[in-house]
């Protein structure tokens, strides 16, 4: 649900979020939608996630992509962690957008979750994230995001929120 | 545009409009 939600504020709020010729990260993709999406407004998107869920990730991104794009989306491998310096190390990457949707929910890798886009946000880089907000454990995500990073609510509706976080 | 999506290979089609 918040990937469609995203998909539908970056496509009604260009203003806002321009991602035109831009470099985008979308972290824990699933099936892709919001990197398809983000690429079809004129992104180019490295879409990660893990390497299980890779092969039916890139048949959507390509069967929606192809032809349709100036540039084509990458897909990529990346698992959430305090460590990615040595596997991804700052020097060699610079995003303007890191994209999330739908990535916070009943699951043990908040805290890597939040260290990773903690790595890949640099002075000039948004983090939008989007997600249903409800259970304590989502509530106390959002309060470690908005200690993490300069936060401001993009988008709010009921429970789906988008937010958007710049480095402190 | 309609963006066609698996969830899981083969199965649980969504359609969006973009």
């Amino acid at each position: 649900p918040a990937a469609l939600a995203l998909c539908s504020f970056l496509e009604n709020h260009r203003e806002k979020v321009n991602l035109q010729g831009k470099k985008v990260l979308e972290l824990g993709a699933g099936t892709g939608l919001v990197t398809i999406v983000a690429s079809l407004l004129g992104a180019s998107v490295t879409a990660t996630d893990l390497p299980e869920v890779l092969s039916n990730l890139r048949a959507n991104v390509m069967r929606n992509t192809r032809g349709r794009c100036r540039q084509m989306p990458q897909v990529a491998a990346l698992s959430w962690s305090y460590n990615l310096e040595s596997t991804h190390p700052s020097s060699a990457h610079q995003y303007d957008y890191v994209l999330a949707a739908d990535v916070v929910y009943h699951h043990d890798f908040l805290d890597e979750l939040l260290a990773t886009m903690k790595h890949f946000c640099k002075p000039g880089t948004a983090v939008i994230w989007a997600n249903k907000v409800r259970l304590e454990s989502d509530l106390t995500f959002t309060e470690n995001f908005k200690k993490a990073f300069h936060t401001s609510l993009l988008y709010e509706d009921e429970d789906m929120k988008i937010f958007q976080g710049t480095c402190r | 545009t309609l963006i066609w999506i698996y969830h899981y290979a083969g199965q649980d089609i969504v359609i969006y409009e973009s």
